[in-house]
């Protein structure tokens, strides 16, 4: 899968 | 962590404290929109409540707090030390046009259906529109101060850095946040017109003021 949740953005 | 990033994340910090400091200096908050600052101050609340449950890196929880810590501040000289410099009259957008869709947009498209999720989701979609009062202000003032252009310079130049990170790590992580990117892009092109401006005027030493 290659849609994934950026959290460790600001 | 890669220089796109980096350097983005240091173009949000300028812009807050250029902010800071222009209140600060002048005494005054002339030309500034409590209400996108008001805006500002929800998306680091709703965005960083992770602060107490996912650790993340040194400078990540670091960045956190300072930036919840500075739209507070922010907030704090608008409407409480330089109130009466606030240029009320002027900051008429309707907020609730942008905070009820954002509530509506967060629940309908999501990752997952959990309660800091749905903040973050919501925080994303609301950080795109959170300058739309500031835009609006300025457009009805026809002018912005030379700092505060180079404050919305900053912040736009923030977003426009990590749409670069997003395709670099794609291409080196091969995934991609299609609720942080679509919102990203759309917060970047709001900034469109007035990056013209900017580019155009204020760094040829000109005033920022709209055309007639």
């Amino acid at each position: 899968n290659i849609l994934h949740s950026f959290k460790d953005e600001l | 962590m890669n220089i796109f990033r980096l350097l983005g994340d240091i173009c949000h910090l300028v812009a807050i404290i250029v902010l800071l400091l222009k209140i600060w200096k002048t005494r005054s908050c002339a030309g500034i929109s409590g209400k996108s600052q008001i805006l500002f101050a929800l998306v680091y609340t709703t965005r960083y409540v992770d602060l107490f449950f996912t650790y993340v890196s040194l400078y990540n929880s670091v960045m956190k707090v300072i930036f919840l810590a500075s739209s507070y501040a922010t907030l704090y000289l608008i409407y409480v030390k330089f109130k009466a410099t606030y240029d009320f009259n002027h900051d008429t957008f309707r907020i609730e046009f942008l905070l009820i869709p954002c509530v509506i947009l967060s629940l309908l498209i999501t990752h997952d259906y959990s309660p800091v999720e749905l903040l973050w989701t919501f925080s994303i979609y609301l950080e795109a529109v959170a300058i739309l009062p500031q835009l609006f202000m300025v457009s009805k003032t026809g002018e912005a101060e030379t700092i505060t252009s180079h404050y919305l310079f900053a912040l736009g130049a923030y977003r426009a850095l990590y749409i670069v990170n997003w395709i670099y790590r794609y291409y080196t992580e091969s995934f991609i946040d299609g609720i942080a990117v679509v919102a990203g892009i759309i917060q970047t092109i709001l900034y469109a017109d007035f990056f013209y401006l900017y580019i155009t005027k204020v760094l040829k030493g000109k005033d920022f003021k709209l055309p007639a």
